[in-house]
């Protein structure tokens, strides 16, 4: 959004492009400033945390200013000056449970105007089924030129695509047009400013929310889809038509006093219904914790109607109080699926897991953070799952992420509101379908390098599993591949030679859909997995893995949570020189950053040379 | 196409670029005393990245030593070579050495050829190969000269001018549009420049990644650097 009075908004455009998955959007605004004097804009963004920024530019009366991507502590040091004296803002701020702000203000002379652009790009993940890109927007006034435009490209097909927003009523409804053709979908949406009004004689506009586009591609091959690009390669793995996998589900639920009220009653409604979705194959227990352990049966129990209407009726009596011990109850929980795996109790071919719900930080028994992921980790030893739901603010959410991720699972954090519940279900309705289990995948070893994480405790239905890879040649057109993977009934084993497609051909009207995406979208998800191996590795990984990440974030211009993007804003008579820093925010930190100081040099030289010419 | 300049001892570099119409074919080095000549052509993009402007890239060299009667054509597909009449062909999927009485060549499979003329010039060109799908790229050469020193002091054209070095003064370093790249001014053949510290890449040791040289920029196609303007490097033929 961009607004202020007496400036006029006169251009929003958002552009998509989703080619494999892969997003890449470039949000332009162009406001003008009828006002006589100067006046202060501000261009507010909000994208999704998943995503990387990649460049932001302004545009002011001819000349560009353009964000530059920089090592986060080299950036800070350079600009240690202006954030002590407090010149600078951090620009990135986080925004609710899916978005993450970009914000940036700047003042422009009278009757001038300026134009912003942020570009960003994300890998769009599959659950339950479907991608979605959301979009979300907030003009604040009406605009005159306003239109979101999306372009989807994928070689597999797309078998459903469809675009909605919250803001969209029945007027505007018809505006959203789209046009899906086997591998490419159109979608756009540009209302004209009357269409925009709240009311024919008002300034308010309707556009204020969220526009989503969800779709999926055909899956025809059980062992995936392979794309290779010029030295690149991607693997998207989703078979579909597998039965699922009975599953032993341990919930460790948190009752310390936090707990108590709406959160507890919440918890009630959330494992109620979570209950009513378990199959008859599938076995469960329940631990409760709060400064001590209980169980509500030793063992794991089968998930028969009676049963089931059992711990409906247990799961009523939770009652929240007292202090927070998640060590002593996970590894409880541990324990009672072990137990049933040795004793057999429960099938062979099953996907355990452990879902832990807490709102706390652990005060009772073991409360060292770490002691807790090692004793977890060692006790897990690799055999079950571990997830982790976060209940509200105040939770130690790094800890849980990390655990979960040392485990092979992930976190999730439960916003407080009057949908938790569905967020509980929504969770547990991701994760509770296991199809495969211990899925890995295999290059030849002499073909690939750079190979992003390959080996996956399961995969979801509804989900996909995506491994990248640089090929040693990047000539080569054909990799030999190899997936194998657990069923409920058997060992599966895929195995194939992927061939390099010519993009001309799928797409042949098209220019070539935006340059190297294959590429980008290694970095992207080798970024992410050393970020990963940043959070939960050895010290010695931990550095590793921090300088890979940042030598690509710069190669790539991503702005991560090892980089900046220092803008330098036009000089103005009250700020001679004023920058400003686009962080991306973790879970914990938020960085504020800098401002730079000039240097003078003076060489001479006369040598002889040895020279060249080359391109790149 | 990208043109560098380096100091070795100074542990420093010049660099510009000469942008043209694919199919320019520049002088690059003209020595008429020992009679050596090397012109490149460019060749572009096969179509314009929506993202960029287009680029060109040598796409073929031609290299003449009247004195030894030597004609060497290089191109992304193969590298013809004519010594006093006699023809014969390498092409870059060879890893081949070939010693002469004048000249001695070194083929190293799809990376580079090396060319040593006796007694006057020692030049590697390397070929960047290009995915062969790929939808903008193309294969392309780069030319890089190992040893000048024999070059007469009537040695000419955009690389050969620099053979017997410049002088050159920078000063006032200030900043520039990118904050990363520092400007400045350099005094240069009775010129002030604003230069641009950036880099470029020398791919003799890596073919892929290349390794960064640090170098101040001369903006407008080398203008105040080279010597006149580009157009009096343009020839009309390789040879």
């Amino acid at each position: 959004s961009v607004s202020v009075s007496e400036i006029e908004l006169q251009n929003v455009k958002i552009n998509c492009m989703v080619t494999s998955r892969f997003a890449h959007t470039v949000m332009t605004s162009m406001a003008l400033n009828k006002a006589n004097v100067s006046q202060e804009v501000f261009f507010d963004v909000e994208l999704p945390k998943t995503a990387f920024i990649t460049n932001f530019s302004m545009e002011i009366n001819g000349n560009t200013y353009v964000g530059v991507v920089k090592e986060k502590e080299k950036a800070k040091k350079q600009y240690e000056a202006a954030v002590s004296s407090g010149k600078t803002a951090g620009l990135v701020k986080a925004s609710g449970r899916k978005m993450e702000k970009f914000s940036v203000s700047v003042n422009i002379a009278a009757n001038s105007n300026i134009t912003f652009t942020l570009t960003f790009e994300e890998l769009l993940q599959r659950r339950l089924g479907k991608y979605e890109l959301m979009i979300r927007v907030k003009p604040k006034q009406l605009v005159q030129n306003f239109e979101i435009v999306a372009d989807v490209f994928e070689p597999q097909g797309i078998t459903f695509l469809n675009a909605h927003g919250t803001f969209i009523t029945n007027e505007l409804l018809p505006l959203v047009e789209k046009t899906v053709t086997d591998k490419r979908a159109h979608v756009s949406f540009s209302p004209t400013l009357d269409q925009q009004r709240k009311c024919p004689d008002c300034d308010g506009t309707l556009i204020d929310g969220d526009f989503f586009i969800n779709y999926d591609v055909n899956r025809e091959d059980m062992f995936g889809n392979i794309q290779i690009v010029n030295g690149y390669f991607v693997h998207f793995f989703a078979p579909a038509d597998f039965p699922k996998l009975p599953k032993n589900v341990v919930f460790v639920i948190d009752r310390s006093g936090s707990m108590s009220g709406t959160k507890m009653h919440q918890t009630h409604e959330g494992l109620k219904t979570i209950l009513n979705e378990l199959h008859e194959e599938d076995h469960f227990g329940f631990v409760t914790f709060s400064g001590d352990v209980k169980a509500w049966k030793p063992s794991l129990t089968t998930a028969t109607k009676e049963n089931l209407k059992n711990a409906e009726a247990f799961v009523e009596t939770i009652t929240a109080s007292g202090l927070t011990n998640i060590n002593d109850a996970v590894l409880f929980a541990v324990k009672m699926l072990k137990d049933a795996m040795n004793k057999k109790t429960v099938p062979e071919n099953s996907a355990s897991m452990i879902i832990l719900l807490t709102d706390g930080n652990p005060n009772e028994g073991e409360s060292n953070i770490q002691s807790i992921q090692n004793n977890v980790k060692n006790a897990i030893g690799g055999e079950m799952t571990l997830f982790c739901l976060g209940f509200g603010y105040d939770v130690s959410y790094t800890f849980l992420d990390v655990m979960a991720k040392q485990n092979n699972g992930l976190a999730r954090r439960i916003y407080e509101g009057s949908d938790a519940v569905v967020q509980l279900q929504g969770f547990y309705d991701e994760i509770a379908n296991v199809l495969l289990s211990d899925v890995n995948f295999q290059y030849p070893e002499n073909s690939v390098n750079s190979l992003t994480g390959s080996k996956f405790k399961q995969l979801f239905n509804g989900s996909e599993i995506v491994v990248a890879g640089r090929l040693n040649d990047n000539m080569m057109n054909d990799l030999p591949f190899e997936v194998t993977a657990q069923s409920v009934e058997k060992d599966l084993v895929f195995v194939g030679n992927a061939t390099a497609q010519d993009w001309k051909t799928i797409f042949p009207d098209q220019e070539y859909i935006f340059g190297d995406f294959t590429e980008h979208l290694w970095a992207y998800l080798t970024i992410q997995n050393l970020l990963d191996k940043i959070e939960k590795g050895s010290p010695e990984e931990k550095i590793k893995a921090t300088e890979d990440a940042l030598e690509l974030s710069l190669k790539y211009n991503f702005v991560t949570p090892l980089t900046s993007m220092v803008v330098t804003k036009p000089e103005t008579e009250e700020n001679p020189e004023d920058t400003f820093i686009a962080d991306k925010l973790t879970e914990d930190q938020r960085r504020h950053v800098p401002q730079a100081a000039g240097v003078t040099l003076q060489r001479t030289y006369t040598s002889s040379v040895t020279n060249w010419v080359d391109s790149d | 196409p990208h043109f560098i300049i380096e100091f070795a001892d100074q542990n420093d570099a010049l660099c510009f670029n000469i942008n043209d119409k694919p199919g320019t074919i520049f002088n690059l080095i003209k020595d008429p005393l020992i009679g050596i000549i090397v012109n490149g052509q460019t060749i572009g993009d096969k179509k314009i990245d929506p993202e960029n402007t287009m680029n060109t890239y040598f796409g073929s060299f031609g290299i003449v030593h009247a004195k030894f009667g030597i004609r060497l054509v290089v191109t992304t597909q193969d590298i013809l070579v004519s010594e006093k009449g006699k023809q014969s062909k390498l092409f870059w999927s060879d890893n081949i050495s070939i010693k002469g009485s004048n000249m001695d060549l070194h083929v190293a499979k799809d990376r580079s050829l090396t060319v040593t003329l006796r007694n006057s010039v020692k030049f590697v060109i390397v070929l960047h190969k290009v995915w062969k799908k790929h939808p903008y790229h193309q294969d392309f050469l780069g030319f890089y000269t190992l040893d000048s020193h024999l070059f007469s002091q009537r040695v000419h054209g955009l690389l050969g001018q620099f053979f017997h070095g410049i002088t050159f003064e920078v000063s006032d370093m200030f900043k520039g549009k990118d904050p990363d790249k520092p400007d400045a001014t350099m005094f240069v053949k009775g010129h002030n420049l604003t230069v641009t510290r950036g880099w470029q890449k020398d791919f003799r040791k890596d073919l892929k990644k290349g390794e960064n040289v640090p170098c101040w920029f001369v903006h407008k196609n080398g203008t105040g650097l080279i010597d006149g303007e580009i157009e009096d490097y343009i020839v009309s033929g390789l040879f």
